[in-house]
């Protein structure tokens, strides 16, 4: 500050190297949170268990992020109640950052822990407020399963756009079809709810720039 | 660019790696554990200015019109930034939710006189 020249940054730094770096450190602070936009660092009040995230990590594209402003995006659900059955149970996620942001690209991975006799008929309803009224759904995606382990659901972007809340309802409903038998039975026999293979949404999704998409007039 | 040496007054990158350990931030900031927070200092002598660099070629432009009208140009060439990098992380949002995003720009690789 107060430097004779009009070129503040042709004056050789004079601080002492302790306040040079505590300088520096208040520095990379700022930088980092105007890069991310954000005003303060994020207080984690429910950090992921290690272990899931190592496993979620993995389904990072690795390099560089989808060009032009892209993020990925990877969260986990959490189940409100696990003694549901498994036919009815809701995951919920919270997406208050993608809700600014364009999605193109959703899955929903489960690692189911086991199959039943026959093959699981899977679907993934999107519940919530869409339609001004509590209680509808949206069909996303349906799958048959036939093994144990980690399957990714595709579900349409648009199907996912346009929450007004910040948190996302998905309910997984299935039958067996052996019979068009219902399952009856807890939710975490089919599903790991709280250790590291817990259910988690992926997500690509673009930063909106202002007046995206239309044509600047000069 | 050089990298600064004490003795060295001339426009140069001064390095600083930042380890987010240090800001108490390895909780949120998952990937990397730190990066280069460089920026440019030092004098830039008029025979110095424009060079080098993309920062500098705009200016080197309007300069060298200057010179052309007036051999004493009142303005001074500055120390800026010419070449820089974006910048990896991965980090915890406070949902828990796990980002990975691409900042631009944070990683200042060269430095110019403009």
């Amino acid at each position: 500050q107060g430097t004779r020249s009009a070129c503040t940054s042709c004056e050789s730094p004079t601080l002492a190297p302790q306040a040079e770096r505590a300088l520096v450190l208040e520095l990379a602070k700022q930088q980092i949170l105007e890069g991310l936009h954000l005003t303060s660092r994020p207080r984690i009040i429910h950090p992921p268990p290690q272990a899931a995230l190592t496993r979620a990590l993995r389904r990072l594209q690795p390099g560089i992020v989808a060009p032009g402003n892209g993020e990925e995006v990877i969260s986990f659900a959490t189940i409100t109640d696990s003694s549901t059955s498994i036919c009815s149970s809701m995951l919920t996620f919270h997406l208050s950052t993608v809700q600014s942001h364009h999605l193109y690209h959703a899955r929903l991975w489960l690692h189911v822990l086991r199959t039943f006799p026959g093959t699981l008929h899977l679907r993934i309803f999107r519940w919530g407020p869409r339609r001004k009224h509590r209680g509808s759904r949206t069909l996303l995606a349906e799958r048959q399963i036939t093994t144990p382990g980690w399957h990714a659901l595709t579900l349409p972007s648009s199907g996912l756009r346009g929450e007004e809340s910040a948190v996302l309802k998905l309910q997984v409903n299935c039958r067996s079809l052996e019979g068009n038998k219902t399952i009856t039975g807890p939710l975490r026999w089919l599903l790991d709810t709280t250790g590291h293979q817990q259910p988690f949404l992926e997500l690509k999704i673009r930063v909106n720039e202002p007046e995206a998409g239309r044509a600047k007039r000069r | 660019t050089p990298t600064c040496e004490p003795e060295t007054p001339l426009c140069c990158r001064r390095d600083h790696y930042v380890d987010f350990q240090e800001l108490g931030w390895r909780d949120w900031i998952l990937q990397p554990e730190g990066y280069q927070l460089n920026y440019c200092s030092g004098q830039c002598p008029p025979h110095l200015a424009g060079s080098p660099g993309i920062a500098a070629s705009f200016h080197s432009a309007v300069f060298s019109l200057l010179k052309a009208n007036n051999p004493w140009p009142e303005g001074t060439s500055c120390c800026v930034p010419t070449a820089r990098r974006p910048l990896s992380l991965l980090y915890l949002d406070h949902n828990g939710n796990v980002v990975k995003t691409d900042v631009p720009d944070m990683v200042v690789e060269a430095c110019g006189c403009s």
